[in-house]
C-alpha cells in the first residue's frame, strides 16, 4: 500500500504537502495543470525513475519549483514515499520509507528510512516490495493504450515480474 | 523459474478471459503464448479480443476504447493473480464510454477490497466510487495546493468545476 | 510568396493570442518567429504559452490537458483566419476538465457560424452544441449503423449509454 | 462544407449508409467500437490518404468489411464524399464530388464527379478547396497534441499550407 507522500519544492507543489493515503480507491481531481500529474511523477521519481524524458523534463534540476507569480524559485525538490507490501509477509518489512532531494544546482540524496544511501539501494529496497518505476502498476497520462503495441515478448516480460 | 511462470500465467490467462467477459459482455478475449520471431528469440504472449458480433481482428484496427479496455483488462488480471502494493492510474478511463467506464468501474472497486488504487480522473463515475478523495488546485502564485482528503461535501468546489458530470 | 505568408502570419499571430485569453483567462500566448535551427534551414514557427501565475515553460512540461487546449487554439486561429472548408475532430476534448472544454466548446459555436465542424465525442458538453447529431451503433452482426441525423429525443437512446453525463 | 458521405463495405459499415451534414456543428456519438472512428477514416481515404497505417491498416484490402457474426465479408468497399468549398468562389466549382472504391482483391478505382480518373485528380481537385489528407483540419482520435510535438518548420508549413 502507499501509505503517505511528502513533498516539497517537487514541481509545482512549492510549499510543503502531505497526502495520507488510505486503503481501497484513492481519487484524486482538479483542473487542467493543477498539478494531479505532478503528484504522480513525484511517487516515479521518489521509485528511483532516472529518465528524465519520462518525466517530461530534460534533466532533473527540472524537478525543482522554478516560480510563480510573485513566488521565487525554490532551491530544493524533495520527496518522501512511505509504502507496505501488498500483502503481510513475515519475511519483509512491514513498511519502507525512500526519499530523494535534488537541488537546483543538481546535488542529489538519497534516504531509506531516514538514513543516507545511494539509489541502487532504493531500487532494491522497493523491489522487495515488486515496485519500481516501470511496473505495469503505474499507468502514466496518454499510456494506456502501450499493452496493446508492446511486442509478445515485452508482454511475457510483465508477467515474469509479477512472478 | 520457467515452471514458476507458467503457473503464474495459467492464472493470469483465466482471469483476463474473466475481465474480458466483463468488459466485453457477449465477447471472448483470451492471451496465448507464442513462439518466438527470430531463432534465438524468448517465447512471448499475445493478446486476442473478439468483441461481441464482431470477428478476430488485429489489436491495431480496434478503436481507442476497446484499446484501453483490453490494456487495463491485462493490468487487471495481473492485479488479480498478484498484485503490486498498490497500482497507480493517470486518466486511463478517457477513451472510455459511459457504459464501458462503469464496467471497467466494477472491476476496480472489487479488486479494491484487497488492492489500493490510486487515481487522477476528471470522470464523475470514478470519484464516486472513491474511499479517499483529494482535490488538487493551482494557486495565483503558480503553486499548487491539496484543498481536501475527505469524502463528502469538502470536494465539491474543486469537483463541481473540473469533474465532467454532465 | 513570403509576404503572403507574413499577412497571413500576422492574423495568425492575432488570433492565436485571442484564442489563448478565452482558453487560459488571464494567460498570454502568442506565436513567435524564430530561425532555423541548420544554416541552409527554414524559419520556423514556436508556441510561447504562460497560464495565469505562471512562468514560461517548455510545452513538453505543462499538462495534458494545458497541451491539448494550445494545440486547439493554433488550429482554431488558422480556422479564423483562413477557414478550410470544414473541421474534422475526432475526441480532441479528452482531456479537457469541464470548465475548459465549455470555454473551447466556445469558441467553435462562435467560429460554426461561418465554419463547419464535423465532431466525434463522448462528451454532453459538445452534444448539446450540435446543430446535426448523428449515433453510430454496432449490431448483433458486426456491421455499424446510424440510428439517428435529427436533435432531440431520437437520440437519447445511444447517447444515454455512451455519453458522459454525470 | 462537406455536405454528404455515402458508405458501403467500408471497415464495419458493411450496409449503404448516408450521412447528410448540416451547417454549423455536427456532432457525432456512439459507443466505443461502434464505427465513428471508422467515418473519420471514411472522409480521410475518400481525400486520397494513401499510408495505410494512418488508417490503422497494413494495406488498402483491409478497407472492406470483412465480416461479423452471420455476416459475410464483403466484396467491395466504396466511399462517395460530396463538398462544397468554404466560401463562395466564382472561380472555384460549387460542388465537388469524389468516390474511392477498393476490392478485396486489391483493385482501386477513383471517380470525381461521378467520371473515373485517377488519384492524382482527386488530389488536385480537392487541393483547390484547401483540403487533402494531411490538413490540420482533421485531427484524429489520440492526434490532438501533435501540434505541441511539432518542431518550428513543421508549424510554419502548416500556416504557408492556408495562405
Ligand atoms: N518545475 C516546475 N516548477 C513549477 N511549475 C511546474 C514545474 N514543472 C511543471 N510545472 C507546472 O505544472 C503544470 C502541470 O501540472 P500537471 O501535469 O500535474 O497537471 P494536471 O493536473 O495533471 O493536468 P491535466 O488534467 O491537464 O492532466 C504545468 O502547468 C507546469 O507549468
Ligand atoms: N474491415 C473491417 N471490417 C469489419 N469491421 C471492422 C473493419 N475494420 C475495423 N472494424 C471494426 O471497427 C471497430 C472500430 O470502430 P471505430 O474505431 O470506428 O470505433 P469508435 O466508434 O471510434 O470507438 P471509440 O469510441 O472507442 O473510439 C473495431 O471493433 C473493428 O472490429
Ligand atoms: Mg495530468
Ligand atoms: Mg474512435
Amino acid at each position: 500500500m502507499l501509505r503517505r507522500l511528502d513533498l516539497r519544492g517537487f514541481k509545482s507543489f512549492a510549499s510543503p504537502i502531505s497526502l495520507d493515503f488510505g486503503p481501497g480507491v484513492n481519487v484524486i481531481v482538479g483542473p487542467n495543470g493543477s498539478g494531479k500529474s505532478n503528484l504522480a511523477e513525484a511517487i516515479v521519481w521518489s521509485m528511483g525513475e532516472q529518465r528524465a524524458n519520462k518525466l517530461r523534463a530534460a534533466g532533473m534540476t527540472e524537478m525543482v519549483f522554478s516560480g510563480g507569480d510573485g513566488r521565487p524559485a525554490a532551491g530544493v525538490a524533495e520527496v518522501r514515499m512511505t509504502v507496505s507490501p501488498a500483502i503481510d509477509d513475515p519475511g519483509l518489512p512491514t513498511e519502507i520509507e525512500v526519499a530523494r532531494r535534488v537541488t537546483r544546482t543538481g546535488e542529489a540524496t538519497y534516504q531509506l528510512n531516514g538514513t543516507s544511501c545511494r539509489l541502487l539501494d532504493v531500487h532494491e529496497s522497493l523491489g522487495t516490495f515488486g515496485l519500481g518505476p516501470d511496473a505495469l502498476a503505474v499507468i502514466r497520462q496518454g499510456q494506456v493504450e502501450a499493452v496493446c503495441t508492446a511486442r509478445p515478448a515485452d508482454l511475457r516480460a510483465v508477467v515474469e515480474e509479477a512472478a | 523459474v520457467t515452471d514458476g511462470f507458467q503457473q503464474i500465467f495459467t492464472v493470469v490467462q483465466e482471469r483476463f478471459t474473466d475481465a474480458i467477459e466483463v468488459l466485453f459482455p457477449g465477447g471472448a478475449g483470451r492471451l496465448v503464448a507464442v513462439e518466438p520471431e527470430d531463432e534465438d528469440g524468448e517465447m512471448g504472449i499475445e493478446i486476442s479480443v473478439v468483441p461481441a458480433g464482431k470477428r478476430a481482428r488485429p489489436l491495431a484496427m480496434m478503436s481507442g476504447g476497446e484499446r484501453s479496455l483490453i490494456a487495463l483488462a491485462f493490468c487487471l488480471a495481473i492485479a488479480m493473480t498478484r498484485p503490486a502494493p498498490f497500482y497507480l492510474l493517470d486518466e486511463v478511463e478517457a477513451a472510455l464510454d459511459d457504459t464501458n467506464l462503469r464496467r471497467f468501474l466494477t472491476l476496480v472497486r472489487r479488486l479494491s477490497k484487497e488492492t489500493q488504487f490510486v487515481m487522477i480522473t476528471h470522470q464523475q463515475p470514478t470519484v464516486e466510487i472513491a474511499d479517499t478523495l483529494f482535490g488538487v488546485t493551482m494557486g495565483s502564485d503558480g503553486a499548487s495546493q491539496i484543498v481536501s482528503r475527505r469524502l463528502g461535501d469538502s470536494i465539491e468546489g474543486v469537483a463541481r468545476t473540473t469533474v465532467r458530470r454532465q
